[in-house]
């Protein structure tokens, strides 16, 4: 039996917001360590891993392990019938057919309960393993997701350039051209507000636009985000959970 | 021209 509860639902809530709109279907995998994902959008581009992490509960028992196969677009319509500061919890059966999403206002003496049924989904699962990048960028996730915005309204793809100074956002479109430029720098006050550049290698690659606007997506779930990259491979990027993670790896352009 | 890279061309699926 699984029975999570969260301290606040708006965890949740950000989780489905940041990967609804890049994959619709996808199997929760809970274990005595917590509840996993991995799911790749239909274009099989972009895959997404979370991990929400036993300690992001404020209660958590699962005693074996037990799949719940959701469609995202039906949770997101229960999950967003709760308050964010309500409790949250998650209830299923060993071999569930649904699973219950019970919310607590923690002031009033409300409670509400949804069921959602279950799908049972295939799922192709990749195997990834630890990779040596030749560039991490760490950066406030919503000035990633800003320069994302606004360079994608040029272009339907996203240059990003990593010289052992800085980094440089950049995109080459019909009517114009667009980059930002970074520099790392260290905010004593805020670290958060801190770019971190460490590179062992310049990095020149090319990505979809649409889907790093789908990744930043992941931005209200931490104030900063990190990017790996390593030449003519999949992109990393990472928002760190209280414990735990959502990652997104996405597959770059380039010419043969 | 420049192409999109499919995930499966780097990962191996299991």
């Amino acid at each position: 039996m699984l029975e999570g509860k969260f301290e606040e639902s708006s965890l949740m809530k950000k989780v489905v917001d940041a990967i609804k709109d890049s994959v619709k279907l996808c199997n929760f995998n809970c274990t005595e360590h917590g509840v996993t994902v991995q799911a790749v959008d239909d274009s099989r581009v972009l895959l997404i891993s979370l991990l929400i992490g036993e300690a992001s509960f404020e209660e958590y028992r699962c005693d074996r392990n037990i799949t719940l196969g959701i469609d995202l677009e039906s949770f997101n319509k229960i999950i967003k019938n709760g308050n964010s500061s309500d409790f949250l919890t998650l209830i299923a059966e060993d071999s569930p057919d649904n699973v219950l999403i019970i919310f607590e206002d923690k002031k009033k003496d409300r409670v509400s309960e949804y069921s959602l049924k279950l799908m049972d989904l295939d799922s192709d699962f990749l195997q990834i393993d630890d990779m040596e990048f030749d560039a991490t960028i760490t950066m406030p996730s919503s000035e990633f997701a800003k320069i994302t915005r606004d360079l994608k309204t040029l272009s339907e793809s996203l240059q990003i350039i990593v010289t052992k100074e800085n980094v440089k956002f950049s995109s080459d479109g019909d009517f114009g051209t667009g980059n930002v430029v970074l520099k790392g720098f260290v905010d004593m006050d805020k670290p958060d507000e801190s770019i971190k550049i460490d590179m062992a290698r310049p990095i020149n690659l090319t990505f979809g636009a649409k889907y790093i606007a789908d990744i930043v997506k992941g931005t209200s779930l931490s104030e900063s985000v990190t990017i790996k990259l390593a030449d003519k491979s999949p992109a990393l990027f990472e928002y760190k959970l209280p414990s735990g993670f959502l990652r997104f790896y996405l597959a770059p352009k380039f010419d043969e | 021209a420049i192409n999109q890279k499919k995930l499966i061309q780097f990962y191996v699926k299991t």
